[in-house]
């Protein structure tokens, strides 16, 4: 089974916004 | 043929050929005739004139044909001939041919630090413990274990009854000493200048009493200095640079004048002068195409058994290591590429989100990924999980 990729729009960053890769 | 390498390109080691390192060289005559001018030498007058320049002439026959003093009336008597040679020799021999009486004393001295120093090679005299001090040379060399200046009774007489200073580095040196194994030999012969000193006329006798002197001056033609461009082992020629100096063309990656140190990327091994037995060439560092610099380092020489103590320096590319020979963090080897191709080391490109850390596995490029992410970059959740919202744990498994 090959899952698809990981999507970063999904992600919700507001606790980890010091986490977020710049775009 | 290359004299430096055997056919199948292994070094060897190589010499330029025995010159006359004298020759066309400038001489410097602590006194020379014509100056006032007299009725026998006028420096004005080329037909009349005696320089010091005869000595060393190179082609062709001048008139006059040698060099001569000025009178010398009155104490000191000593009258130095220095020849630079331009660079460091090895010598052989050193030959003056004496145009007139020749001297009863002579000392022959050399520089290896273009005449700031000098140290004597040998003494000709009928009285070397009035004039200089030694014993007479015992008949079969040196005491010592090593070469010495001796003190020699006499000048050699020609058949046509000249007279002839030669002086040969053999006669000085103990019988078996070899240049090749030898590192006092070697700098018993190494030379960047030779100074003849005519210490005593002949024709005067006691040179306290000036008053009794009879005018004599000296005289002297062909000064040889035979030897070799020294380039220790290195060279099989010496050529002129773009500023008329004299260097060794340097091979084995070796560089200098006279070829005394390795190239900049040659430092694999430590710089050794070659021998019959081993051209000791300075091998390249092994950086796999990588680095352009490297540096010796003599603790990892000693500890390889003295095969390589060569560190690449700046690898490039993204290589790291002593020899450029992995891949620097957060790169990994591509085992399609061969390990000196630019393009050997890809980038981890981890994901950002769902690996552990930036660093990859540098054999096989697998990011550390999070619980539930699989992928060699970690970009997907591994089956049995799903996406989250969170970026700390991108997959959680599938309810």
């Amino acid at each position: 089974e090959v899952m698809p990729t990981l999507d970063m729009a999904l992600f919700d960053w507001t606790d980890y916004e010091d986490l977020k890769p710049e775009a | 043929a290359d004299p430096c390498h055997e056919e199948g390109g292994a070094p060897r080691a190589c010499v330029p050929g025995l010159v006359n390192a004298a020759l066309g060289r400038e001489v410097l005559a602590s006194s020379t005739c014509g100056q006032p001018p007299t009725q026998a030498c006028d420096s004005s007058d080329p037909r009349r004139a005696h320089p010091a320049a005869l000595l060393t002439l190179a082609g062709g026959t001048a008139s006059p044909v040698c060099w001569r003093s000025d009178l010398l009336t009155q104490a000191p008597l000593n009258v130095s001939l220095t020849v630079p040679l331009g660079k460091t020799f090895e010598l052989v021999f050193v030959s003056l041919r004496f145009c007139s009486t020749p001297p009863t004393s002579v000392a022959l001295l050399k520089s290896q630090d273009h005449g700031r120093s000098w140290v004597p090679l040998g003494f000709f005299s009928s009285c070397c413990g009035l004039d200089y001090g030694r014993l007479p040379a015992p008949a079969n060399g040196p005491a010592g274990p090593g070469p010495e200046a001796l003190c020699f009774p006499e000048l050699q007489t020609q058949p046509d009854g000249g007279s002839l200073l030669a002086f040969s580095v053999q006669d000085s040196s103990p019988p078996g000493l070899d240049l090749d194994s030898s590192p006092v030999l070697q700098d018993w012969v190494t030379a960047t200048d030779i100074r003849i000193v005519l210490t005593r006329p002949a024709m005067l006798g006691d040179t306290s009493d000036s008053e009794a002197m009879v005018p004599y001056s000296y005289s002297a033609a062909e000064l040889q200095v035979g030897g070799r461009c020294k380039c220790n082992g290195h060279a099989s020629r010496c050529l002129l640079d773009t500023q008329g100096h004299l260097i060794c063309d340097c091979r084995h990656g070796t560089e200098g004048p006279d070829c005394g140190r390795c190239k900049p990327f040659y430092c694999d091994r430590p710089w050794q002068r070659a021998t019959a037995r081993e051209a000791h060439a300075c091998l390249a560092c092994s950086c796999n195409g990588h680095a352009r610099r490297c540096r010796f380092n003599m603790e990892l020489y000693r500890l390889s058994g003295r095969r390589s103590g060569g560190v690449c320096l700046n690898c490039r590319h993204n290589t790291a290591g002593r020899h450029c020979h992995y891949c620097r963090e957060g790169f990994y080897r591509d085992p399609g590429r061969a390990p000196n191709d630019r393009r050997a080391c890809r980038a981890c490109d981890c994901h950002p989100v769902g690996a552990a850390g930036k660093t990859c596995n540098q054999t096989t490029g697998q990011c550390p990924c999070k619980d539930g992410v699989t992928g060699l970059t970690c970009n997907r959740c591994a089956p049995g999980f799903q996406q989250s919202r969170s970026p700390v744990a991108p997959c959680v498994k599938t309810p």
